[in-house]
């Protein structure tokens, strides 16, 4: 896969972090490095998925990329608490 | 419906919450933040049944804390960056907490151009975190995740309402008057006085009050249908004194028995015929007749509060005419009366009026009261008229003031040392008398009202603080020269004036309606 420029990669590292910490996307991925294709795939799928429903959730419109909106969203002093609690679905606790 | 209900939920509603001691915010006043919190809070009482009252203990519900950075949980905070602060949802321990972020600025008054973040919407929005609800997407929604600041008259957005409600229920207004108070008339009492000790019985004057307690429309008579499609036909009135009754339903026939009409039976009176209408009918009272076909009035079996709209035995006025000696003069009317001193002495109301009182436990009134109040304070003086305020110190010692002196006894023993003149406690020499004294439960603190000002007494000291008297404007919508004012069970706080009394809303140091609400009916139960 083509390797991504520094800052690509810090600021993708940044917006990750952001979704692992208000539950968007969850944590603790492993290393790239050992990643198979299929796996690289469907990670790319996983963060597109996360910052769609950041941007749903936030009430900006949904691209799936980290435009403008979304930056600035990133950028707005919020709450702590996640907005989605991991694990929800799969155990189905009501929200 | 966008808001989350997370799951956890308290499972009472009473909740207490406390400003952490050894965790206050570094830049902020804590009583002014206290007052910040209690807002934010009753945001959130306002919408539901909750009530929330600060207790001084880190094991309340909610226990808040400002930190900064790492703090003993799993969420560290960020300096002044983009995380403002974290709540837990219900639950034991930690459960409940709200965690602020003590680098961010916090304004406690935001204006439009400042740089900062008001702590108000952010604890409102915390504390729904606190009671159970998890972020909703609905923007302009409390709990919308991200801060937008809030307007002055805030009002708590449907979503988080319809949140909250669908957890802990929609806030049960009382209903303060369930029958209407209709003004009776009664005649001058035809009472023939002799001596002032003893004087003959007199009848008890003679209600014309056709309701008896009831709503004109409520169906004396139980047949059980058709409920009839018009309220209960008055009678024409041609009674000079009396004004008119509303126009009545002119196709509604006349039946003077009740043979052309075998349903009816509530027929009270004979009804004007046409051929009675032509002189005016003679102004009749109405005596219910009692109609023996149906159980008049099934009886509950199970003890029933006299206060609620409950079939009651009609009112037939000859048959009460029992001799009861008039009660000696200065003795108050009960339902009746304004009120001298109010006090909630060992869990118990007491109600002071001339030399009498009354105790109403959780039973209700005492029988026999009132009471005059020597019996259980013997070491009051034999001449006096009144006592001017009453109240329970936190050391459980009796404070009855008459006035320039305070008597203290402990329950009905007058302390060694007391009477006390009042400039003893620092008030001024002058001051002739106390209006009003009461232990308020929004910080425990001894207040003292006389007239126009009202002082805080130091319990400690055995002084009112330097500060003082200030301006009683502060308790706004109560006015001046005030009869009394205590803490209620419910740590609310009533002030009396005249035969009415207001509940105070603590948080926002006003009262919460600006009529006043008759007391007897609320605290005697009439």
């Amino acid at each position: 896969a083509p390797l991504r420029s520094r800052y690509e990669h810090r600021a993708h590292s940044h917006v990750r972090s952001y979704l692992e910490t208000f539950g968007y996307l969850r944590k603790g991925h492993p290393e790239v490095g050992n990643l198979q294709i299929g796996d690289v795939q469907a990670h790319e799928d996983d963060f597109k998925i996360a910052i769609k429903t950041l941007q749903e959730f936030g009430g900006i419109p949904v691209t799936g990329e980290i435009d403008e909106a979304t930056a600035n969203l990133l950028k707005q002093k919020r709450c702590g608490r996640p907005d989605r609690e991991i694990g929800d679905e799969e155990n189905g606790r009501r929200r | 419906k966008r808001f989350a209900v997370q799951g956890e939920k308290w499972k009472h509603t009473n909740l207490t919450w406390s400003l952490k001691s050894d965790r206050r915010p570094s830049q902020l006043d804590p009583y002014a933040t206290r007052s910040v919190l209690a807002r934010a809070l009753d945001v959130w009482e306002q919408a539901s049944r909750l009530t929330f009252r600060e207790i001084n203990s880190d094991d309340a519900d909610i226990v808040v804390s400002f930190a900064k950075r790492y703090h003993d949980d799993a969420y560290p905070f960020d300096g002044r960056g983009l995380i403002l602060a974290h709540a837990f949802f219900p639950g034991t321990g930690r459960g409940g907490d709200a965690h602020f972020d003590d680098d961010e600025l916090w304004l406690l008054h935001p204006k439009d151009d400042d740089e900062g973040t008001s702590l108000f919407a952010v604890a409102a929005h915390e504390f729904g975190h606190s009671l159970g609800l998890s972020h909703s997407s609905v923007k302009g929604a409390l709990m919308f995740p991200w801060y937008q600041g809030i307007q002055p008259n805030f009002v708590l957005p449907e979503d988080d309402r319809n949140g909250i409600q669908q957890m802990y229920g929609p806030k049960v207004r009382k209903p303060w008057a369930k029958i209407p108070y209709y003004p009776v008339e009664t005649p001058p009492p035809t009472t023939t006085t002799t001596t002032t000790t003893t004087t003959t019985t007199t009848r008890r004057p003679f209600y014309w009050n056709h309701h008896h307690n009831r709503h004109p429309n409520h169906r004396t008579d139980y047949t059980p249908f058709p409920r009839n499609r018009y309220p209960t036909y008055y009678p024409e009135r041609t009674n000079p004194e009396r004004p008119a009754r509303p126009p009545y339903y002119p196709d509604r026939r006349h039946y003077n028995t009740t043979e052309e009409h075998p349903r009816r039976t509530n027929n009270h009176y004979p009804r004007p015929t046409p051929e009675t209408t032509t002189q005016p009918t003679t102004y009749r009272p109405r005596y219910p007749q009692v109609n023996t076909e149906y159980p008049r009035y099934p009886r509950p079996n199970y003890p029933t509060d006299p206060r609620h709209d409950y079939p009651r035995r009609p009112y037939y006025p000859e048959k009460t005419t029992t001799v009861r000696p008039t009660p000696p003069p200065d003795k108050p009317d009960t339902c009746n009366t304004s009120y001298d001193a109010v006090a909630l002495i060992r869990g118990e109301l007491f109600i002071f009026k001339n030399r009498y009182h009354w105790r109403i436990g959780a039973q209700g009134r005492y029988p026999g009261y009132p009471m005059d109040i020597s019996r259980m304070w013997s070491g009051l003086p034999r001449n006096f008229t009144h006592v001017d305020a009453v109240y329970e110190r936190p050391d459980k010692k009796i404070a009855i003031f008459l006035g320039r002196e305070l008597y203290l006894f402990d329950i009905q023993n007058l302390m060694p040392g007391y009477p006390k003149p009042l400039s003893q406690l620092g008030l001024p020499a002058s001051l002739e008398k106390l209006d009003a004294a009461m232990v308020w439960g929004y910080n425990s603190k001894t207040y003292f009202y006389s007239g126009s000002v009202y002082w805080k007494y130091d319990e400690e000291e055995g002084r009112v603080e330097p500060d003082y008297p200030r301006d009683m404007s502060m308790w706004k919508g109560v006015g001046y020269n005030i009869d009394s004012v205590f803490r209620w069970k419910d740590g609310k706080t009533y002030f009396f004036k005249g035969k009415g009394f207001w509940k105070f809303n603590d948080l926002q140091m006003r009262v919460e309606h600006d009529k006043q609400l008759p007391s007897a009916q609320f605290w005697m139960g009439c």
